[in-house]
This record gives C-alpha cells, sequence and structure tokens, in this order.
C-alpha cells in the first residue's frame, strides 16, 4: 500500500522543505516511485525541484479545477544523477494563489479532505508520497495530516524547535481523534545538527529521552551544499550526491522504509 | 509619535522572534519604553523572555476579553543586565489559544483591526512598539500590519528566504492600499550571515541591488550564543552582553532610531 507522509511542523524554518525534497529523491534513488507534493504557497519545494510557480497544481487540485494526475511534473532529473530501474519522482507543484485556499475553503464541510479527495484516483501508483506543509497548523496543513497515512517531523536541533514539539503532538492527536484515524505513525528527525555546539547536542537528547521510540536514528547535518541546492533547482543528490547531506538523507530513506508502516 | 513595528515574514525561521527579543532590548537599553507583542501561536517570543504561556495576553485582547494593559508584563530584568533612566520593556504575551483565532474572528467585519484597537489606549505611553508575527500571511500578521505603522521584514541568508521578498512585498502593497495606508515604512535586515559561506554574501548582495532604498546597513551574523539564549529566557543584551550578537542588536537598535519614520 502507498505510503503517505505529511512532512509538518508549525515551527518555522526547521528543514521541512529540504526534507521533502532530499527524502524524495533518496526514496526514488532506492527505485520507488515517489510524488512530492507542494501545499506551501511559498512554493519553495517547486522552485527548489527548478519548477515554475505558474503551473496547474496543488490550489486547482484542492478547488477540484483540476485532476491531480493532469498537474504531475516528472522532476526525476532534477533529482537524481543515476535513476535506478523502476524509480522515479513527480511534483504536485504550488503557486502563489495557494495563499486564498484557506479562505476560499472556509466554509466547504470537506475543507480538509480535499487533497486526500483529490489524490484518491492516482495514489497507488506511487510507492511513497511526501507533502511538504507550511509553517502553521491551518487548513493546508491539516489537508496534508487528514491524507496521510504517516507524519514526518522534521525537529531543527534548537532550543525554539524543542519547545514546538508538545504544541505539534497535541495537534497530531486530536488530528487523528476527529479527522484521521489511519494517521498511524510519527517519526521525528533531527535537523541542522551542528557538532560543534553543544546546543544541539542538548537538543538531541532531549528529545531521545522524551520521544525514544519516535525519533529517527537519522540526524541530518548542518551543511551550506543544502541551503545552496535550492538555488540550483537540484536536490541534494544531484547537486553533492557524495557530500555529507546527500549521504545523511540517503540513509533516512533506508531507515523510513524499514521502519515500514508497522514502524 | 509612538512608532508600531510589525516584525514579519511568511518565511519560518528567518530571526522575526530573534529580532523582536533583541531589537526590543537594545531599544529599552538606549532609553526608550518599549512594548514587545508576541503575536504568534507559537508563543516563542514569551517563552524567550522567561514569561510562561498561561497568562492573560494578545488573545485576549484580540477577542476583546481583556484590556490590553491588563495583559503587560514588566521584562526589563530578562532583557537588561543594566538599565538605563527611563528605558524598560514591557512584554503582552501570548498563548496557545490564539492559535485558535484566526477560525474564531473569521466572519468578524474587523477581524484585521482588533489589535490596533485593542492598543488604542496605551500605545502612546511607549516609544516603541514591536509586534512578532507568525510564519503565515494570516489573521494574526494582518493584525500585526494593520496596528503598525512600520514593517520590519527580516531576511535570512539563504536563497529561499530570498525568493519569498517578492510575496511578502506584494502582500505589503495591497495592506497598504485596502487595510492600512498609515503603513509607511519597510526596513528588510539582513540574519543569520556567516561569513565562512559564499551563499551569504551572494543573497545580501542580491538584496542590496535590488532594494538598496530598503536594506538596513546593519548585518547580523549567525551566532550560536543567539540560539541559546532563549533557553535561558532572557535577550542577548542579558545573556551574552559583550558578544556579536548583542552588538550586532545594538548597532541596529541605532540605525532604527535614526531612520525614524521619515527613513
Ligand atoms: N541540514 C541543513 N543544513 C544547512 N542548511 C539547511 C539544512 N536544511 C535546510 N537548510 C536551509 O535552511 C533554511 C530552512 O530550511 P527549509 O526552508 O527547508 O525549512 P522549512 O521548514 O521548509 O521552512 P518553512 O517553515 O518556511 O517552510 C533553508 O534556507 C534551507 O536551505
Ligand atoms: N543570528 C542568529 N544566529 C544563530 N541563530 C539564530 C540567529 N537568529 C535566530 N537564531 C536561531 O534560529 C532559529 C530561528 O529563529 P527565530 O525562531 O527567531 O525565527 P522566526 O522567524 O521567529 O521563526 P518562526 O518563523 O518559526 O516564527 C531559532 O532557533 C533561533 O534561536
Ligand atoms: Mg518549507
Ligand atoms: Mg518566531
Amino acid at each position: 500500500a502507498t505510503r503517505v507522509i505529511a512532512v509538518a511542523n508549525q515551527k518555522g524554518g526547521v528543514g521541512k522543505t529540504t526534507t521533502v525534497a532530499a527524502l524524495g529523491a533518496a526514496l526514488a534513488a532506492r527505485g520507488h516511485r515517489v510524488l512530492v507534493v507542494d501545499a506551501d504557497p511559498q512554493a519553495n519545494l517547486t522552485s527548489s525541484l527548478g519548477v515554475t510557480k505558474d503551473r496547474l497544481g496543488t490550489y486547482d487540485v484542492l478547488m477540484r479545477a483540476a485532476a491531480a494526475a493532469s498537474t504531475f511534473i516528472d522532476v526525476t532529473s532534477a533529482a537524481l544523477r543515476v535513476v535506478p530501474d523502476g524509480g522515479s519522482i513527480h511534483l504536485m507543484p504550488a503557486s502563489p494563489d495557494l495563499a486564498g485556499a484557506e479562505v476560499e475553503l472556509a466554509t466547504a464541510h470537506d475543507r480538509t479532505a480535499r487533497l486526500r479527495e483529490g489524490l484518491r484516483d492516482d495514489v497507488h501508483r506511487f510507492g511513497y508520497v511526501l507533502v511538504d506543509c507550511p509553517p502553521s497548523l491551518g487548513t493546508l496543513t491539516l489537508n496534508g495530516l487528514v491524507a496521510a497515512t504517516e507524519v514526518l517531523a522534521p525537529v531543527q536541533c534548537e532550543y525554539l524547535a524543542l519547545e514546538g514539539l508538545t504544541q505539534l503532538l497535541g495537534t497530531l492527536r486530536r488530528v487523528r481523534e476527529r479527522l484521521n484515524p489511519g494517521l498511524a505513525h510519527l517519526h521525528l528527525a533531527m535537523t541542522m545538527f551542528d557538532a560543534r555546539t553543544g546546543l544541539a547536542q542538548g537538543v538531541v537528547e532531549e528529545v531521545r529521552t522524551h520521544f525514544a521510540d519516535l525519533i529517527l536514528r537519522t540526524t541530518i547535518p548542518r551543511t551550506v551544499r543544502l541551503a545552496e541546492a535550492p538555488s540550483h533547482g537540484q536536490s541534494i543528490l544531484r547537486y553533492d550526491p557524495a557530500g555529507r547531506g546527500a549521504e545523511a538523507y540517503r540513509t533516512m530513506a533506508a531507515e523510513i522504509e524499514a521502519r515500514g508502516v508497522a514502524g
């Protein structure tokens, strides 16, 4: 069955977009068919993979103005240098009008189920679907959480990001109770780990202690290559395949695959 | 006249909260009476200044359930080691129920003017009011922009933060046309500048070229001390007063003061 993973955290700048682009590419490199969905009006995922923000995409699917499959763009060549048999990565792009979706859907009774509905006919074509959510807990993020079978929350190795974790866990519990009982698993991914500072180590230990069964073993290091890749419209696996960032996300892909939905 | 500065940028993690805490403290150190308002449900500014998230605050003011002045907390001792004559800093704290404000105000005709109304009787008591906005362009950020006379947008020295600038400028133009003609000035503050990477230098040059009259001369360096200060409930001016972070924000305060509303 297709694993739909919402990559979400209301704390801003923790590595959600970077993780969707890099993990999506790494899963494709392992031979999976991957779909990444840009559900953020900033459209950072879309531009990170070299696609313009003026196409049919997530907004049109949420508004039921386009069939999901008509919005898919093949970004395999932006993601990978070498494509293994069977592997591919497609993008459902975002555009700035997505910023209006929250208000436009405010009175729709099924406002949080639009993405799940829109993907219904096509989701089986993919082994993995990753949804890049904006830094808030509003309608767009809720669409990602309702469409998902799992959640991956990037947690920056800094104090303020740690603080937000309790709020995020409370929201996920409410979503599971009221909107999506199928939301089975949560994975916490530590990001931007800077070994030179004691702060990062302290935060990781704090999360390991309190959320031992949720935290991934893979920690993503802070490396400037990851911040550079988006300006080239490439995933880290294409931009700097031998570097520490690509290596860490390949390890994360293997760990996510092994954890499986039964994780 | 009181200068009300909304610190806003829909891009997450660019240093909005850090800037409000540090710049607020630095303006108080120059002898000004400062009010900082936490308009983010994450309540990061509130905890960064050592205050718990269970008090009357911004949510109650927006819902007209409390008078603004009854929510103000004196945080001068968390912000500064040495308090100059006349200088002080108070906080209007946030709480998690602020996350509900967007939905609760959705049908109110004056939903974006609640903060401006709430501050009306007290704003004249302060020389500066700084509003920490969440990473979105929804109702809470709009409340900050409608209450404001100026906007300060922190811009992280990285590519994805640069991308979001055009969208932010478009939003500010619309707010000035439709909601707040008094929104006079925009200041762009470059943050998390890491001199070791060419990326940061490139982004600063790009912003300097395209927005020469908006960018502040002061650039904030990336320094781990700034990331540590929130866990101690202190501003950088108290936590590490002799460091590069405190120095940079003192320079920014002098520059903001000199620019004045006429800036
Ligand atoms: N491990 C890393 N090392 C260095 N830089 C990183 C790393 N991961 C992400 N970045 C950079 O940090 C910034 C924030 O990352 P990103 O935009 O992916 O976060 P986000 O959570 O998606 O942000 P938002 O909340 O705005 O959606 C970006 O400029 C990105 O390029
Ligand atoms: N100049 C700096 N050097 C190093 N770390 C910094 C600096 N400025 C901010 N930080 C750290 O970077 C992270 C993001 O900063 P901050 O939380 O202030 O951004 P924000 O824009 O308010 O985020 P959000 O969009 O979630 O509200 C925090 O952990 C903060 O402590
Ligand atoms: Mg993002
Ligand atoms: Mg903040």
